[in-house]
């Protein structure tokens, strides 16, 4: 997942 | 009415008018744009009735298994007015001398039949819509731990596809399984799509955004 950082983010944002 | 209210703005993708009208402006103009589509590809995902019951883990499968067939899947239907032109947006439009230009015959090509197709079943708006919200859940990613709930959804939108078409085209009942025939051309493409974007980065010399690089290794 640490390779996935901004996907991560940009689905836990809540927009 | 949902899908289409999800639907999101039109991007554009102004070319650096700084910067010569080269090979090199137009990869790098794709890529840019490509990048952005990303960020407004994962937000419209979040719209999708469902999509957010999923783990967090399988949320990021399903998108980095599929983003490229959504992203072409639009690339295609932007297209269905021109013939031999694919518009990847209304400021960006490579017809098939750019496109050699540039290297990108054979994505365009790509592109184009798949446009063809949807020009042949005459797609509108609607059927586009149910279209990519079914390309979204119509992953097939190894990673997807709860296989049954991304089915769920798959067959709750293939549900709603075929409410639509027995409404709308009563005399047609082939009409939603036609569309649904084009999802391993729509795949097919996307293949294309992502052997052409991975060799622009193993050349180099194309600056590409963090998000971009990061799904396209994905």
């Amino acid at each position: 997942k640490e390779k996935h950082k901004i996907l991560h983010r940009l689905l836990q944002n809540s927009t | 009415s949902h899908l289409l209210v999800a639907e999101p703005e039109k991007l554009f993708a102004m070319p650096d008018p700084l910067q010569p009208d080269t090979a090199q402006r137009t990869l790098t103009t794709l890529c840019d744009l490509a990048d952005r589509e990303l960020v407004v590809i994962i937000g419209w995902a979040k719209h999708i009735p469902g999509f957010l019951s999923l783990s967090l883990a399988d949320q990021m499968s399903v998108l980095q298994s599929v983003w490229l067939e959504v992203l072409v899947l639009g690339v295609a239907y932007r297209s269905l007015g021109c013939e031999d032109e694919v518009v990847f947006a209304e400021d960006f439009v490579l017809d098939e001398d750019m496109s050699r230009a540039a290297g990108l015959t054979e994505l365009n090509a790509a592109i184009s039949q798949l446009a063809r197709r949807f020009r042949t079943l005459n797609l509108d708006r609607e059927e586009f819509v149910m279209l990519k919200a079914i390309a979204l859940t119509n992953s097939d990613s190894i990673y997807i731990e709860d296989m049954e709930a991304v089915q769920k959804l798959r067959d709750l939108l293939h549900q709603a596809l075929l409410e639509l078409e027995c409404q709308r085209r009563p005399d047609d009942p082939q009409r939603a399984g036609r569309l649904l025939l084009t999802l391993p051309l729509l795949r097919q493409t996307a293949g294309r799509a992502l052997t052409t974007f991975y060799s622009i980065k193993t050349r180099g010399g194309v600056p590409m955004h963090k998000l971009f690089l990061e799904m396209l290794e994905a």
